[in-house]
């Protein structure tokens, strides 16, 4: 083994690491996964523990990027130079880079996993079996809504397990929407755009608008790639177009015809001859899991080595077994000794990968791995009330029959409008409709409800809510409004302004009962006193979150008190800041509080 | 690209790959020995003693025979998808 000149190495034990963004190529829990996996590897030989953050300062920042994507060591496009990692130290030092014009998997091949349908987020089986056709790929069979579907067994005939496949329909990556899915057509620049697009970037990623307009509403996300998506090529990250034409020939499928070098190619509109779009079609692709490894490897202290069955070797080489090799065991406990405490628990949710050689036990720093998840809005298709909600039938189609409709499942809400204790039940709202999970977290979750069922004065999206414990008086928050209902006689709505707040104020994120009859109203990154029983601020100026709760995520979009306990969301995450006033906590809101 | 299109050089299709597979052996392996510091830049195209030197480095790191020519196993193995890392610390 070799470490860098120097011995670089982190003077600290309990490492930090932070995921900036996603590959298009594989689903994010499946990403979050294989990075947590990777990093435990290195925990399960070392004193070290390894703790994701989502936002701030890390030890190890981890990018996906393409060509020269800001370090001054450009990647190559496909193939070649896979990924590369910069020594322990502050700054970019210890930093992680992923060249996204590879084709990233788990080493043996796409990886589609689904969503929603009724196979609990399991990955497609291909091929498969529908009304007696053989399927390779996702497809809109049997659908009249357009989405890909699959079936996750091999007979869906027989089994009719299914799930849908990734789409920009169902959900985008990063950007600033929330992984909200594409609105099309959208508005950009003054033009119309009826699919994903590369216009007005340099990098090559594809992305769309979540909302009509972009130009208006400045809301975008990056497209996940189909699982008939292309490497290389003029179409990057483009589908293939079935069937297609080639010198006036008709393909179904991808072809090595034209090429000498047997590579299978598609066209990515549905004549190669008239638009020459095209790219290669997907091979094994390479392990994002064992690439990670190598790289964590490097930010953790450690150079290349010269054995070409360690893992620290600078070849890629996809294996099933253990990566580590002793070498790399004896390089990196001679850097920082060999672990002394119980080896961390295993994972406990199922993993992703099928091969369970490859599996090592999470770190118990970190938190458990989301589940997958389906979007905030559960509503994949362009009009508003058609969801994903039957199984893939034959044409015609016939009504579903039992599978879970996705705006149904709680667990599939990536982040929700806002979360309230209401009558000593924790209460989740979402676009119109809520749960309610019982106070001692025994039972399922219930829902979900109509809003407007309930609280019939209240719009669809709120934005916080809290119960007053003395009167019992209940407090929504959406927009620059609130309504206070008394059982069922409501007052409001009512501008923000009434409570003494400031006109740009936009929204209340969230609520939290304090002492003496006060609350403390939140937005974003400010807080301040109201006064319950006269309903008026003590003072028109905020005061700064960061004072009071040293240790929450700065933006957090909802806060509310649970058991005495507050509780920040971020994304899919919480803090929970204790009686003490510590952050004692961060989990997973669905996992975590919804028990899914 | 798919070559023979409808019309004779009427396909023009630069694709990623296509760079590298231009070079002659040779400049690829000055490029990948530049890039993974196994020779200096300055000493890049200058003598032949010390591109067989540079060879012999990463023929011994990549755990082939140290032959210090370019042979096919080399080449095969500089063309394998890698670390970015530098193998040479400069």
């Amino acid at each position: 083994f070799q470490t860098f000149e120097g011995e670089l190495k982190w003077k600290h034990q309990n490492i930090t690491y932070r995921i900036q963004n996603y590959s298009p190529d594989l689903p994010p829990e499946v990403t979050d996964d294989a990075f947590q996996r990777a990093f435990a590897l290195w925990s399960k030989v070392t004193p070290l523990t390894f703790t994701r953050v989502s936002s701030g300062e890390a030890d190890i920042l981890i990018q996906f990027g393409t060509r020269e994507h800001g370090d001054g060591y450009p990647f190559d496009g496909k193939d070649g130079l896979l990924a590369h990692a910069f020594p322990p130290g502050p700054g970019i030092q210890g930093d992680a880079h992923f060249d996204d014009e590879e084709f990233w998997t788990l080493g043996k091949g796409v990886v589609v996993k689904t969503r929603f349908g009724n196979a609990d987020g399991a990955p497609c089986h291909f091929p498969f079996t529908f009304e007696g056709s053989s399927y390779s790929a996702c497809t809109t069979d049997g659908r009249s809504d357009g989405l890909h579907w699959c079936s996750t067994t091999a007979d869906y005939d027989k089994d009719r397990l299914y799930g849908f496949c990734p789409s920009e329909l169902l959900y985008t990556l990063d950007g600033n929407a929330n992984g909200d899915p594409c609105v099309f057509p959208f508005t950009f620049d003054g033009r119309s755009y009826t699919a994903c697009t590369t216009e007005g970037r340099s990098d090559g990623y594809r992305w769309c608008a979540t909302t009509a307009s972009y130009d208006q509403d400045k809301l975008y996300g990056f497209c996940p790639n189909r699982d008939t998506a292309v490497s290389g090529g003029n179409s990057q990250g483009e589908p293939c177009v079935f069937p297609f034409t080639f010198l006036n020939r008709e393909y179904s499928a991808c072809t090595s015809e034209g090429r000498s070098d047997g590579r299978l190619w598609c066209a990515t509109t549905d004549d190669f001859d008239r638009d020459h779009k095209w790219g290669f079609c997907q091979d094994r692709g390479y392990s994002l899991f064992l690439v990670a490894a190598h790289e964590f490897g490097h930010a953790l202290g450690l150079d290349h080595s010269s054995v070409p069955e360690a893992l620290m070797f600078p070849m890629y080489r996809f294996t099933e077994g253990p990566p580590l090799h002793e070498d790399d065991v004896k390089g990196i406990q001679h850097l920082y000794g060999s672990r002394t405490e119980p080896d961390p628990e295993p994972p406990t949710s199922s993993p992703l990968e099928p091969d369970s050689t490859t599996q090592f036990n999470a770190c118990p720093s970190v938190p458990p791995p989301a589940r997958p998840t389906g979007p905030p809005t559960a509503r994949p298709s362009a009009p508003p009330t058609a969801g994903p909600t039957g199984p893939p039938t034959a044409n015609p189609p016939v009504p579903p029959t039992g599978p879970l409709d996705p705006a149904d499942d709680a667990c599939g809400v990536l982040v929700f409008d806002a979360i309230a204790e209401i009558r000593g039940q924790l209460h989740f709202f979402k676009d119109g409709r809520y749960w309610r999970v019982p106070r001692d977290s025994k039972g399922p979750t219930q829902g979900p409800f109509l809003i407007a069922n309930t609280w019939s004065a209240l719009p669809p999206k709120l934005d916080s809510a809290f119960e007053d414990p003395l009167t019992k008086k209940l407090f929504f928050f959406s927009g620059q409004k609130m309504w206070v209902y008394t059982g069922q006689s409501v007052v409001g709505p009512r501008r923000l302004e009434k409570l003494g707040l400031h006109s740009r104020v936009q929204r209340i994120t969230g609520a939290i009962q304090h002492n003496g009859g006060k609350v403390l109203l939140f937005s974003q990154n400010q807080y301040w006193r109201l006064d319950v029983k006269k309903q008026k601020v003590d003072s028109r100026e905020p005061y700064p979150v960061e004072n009071m709760f040293p240790g929450v995520p700065e933006n957090t979009h909802d806060v509310f008190l649970y058991k005495g306990d507050t509780y920040f969301c971020q994304g899919i995450f919480f803090w929970r800041v204790n009686k003490e006033n510590k952050v004692d906590l961060v989990g997973y809101v669905t996992y975590d509080l919804l028990h899914c | 690209a798919p070559r023979g299109g409808p019309s004779p050089g009427s396909i023009l299709i630069t694709f990623p790959e296509e760079r590298t597979r231009t070079l002659t052996d040779q400049q690829f392996a000055e490029e990948y020995l530049l890039r993974y510091g196994y020779i200096p830049a300055g000493l890049l195209g200058q003598n032949h003693t010390s591109l067989k030197h540079a060879l012999k480095k990463l023929q011994r790191q990549l755990a082939l025979t140290q032959t210090g020519e370019l042979d096919s196993a080399t080449i095969e193995a500089m063309r394998a998808p890698r670390c970015g890392v530098p193998d040479v610390a400069p």
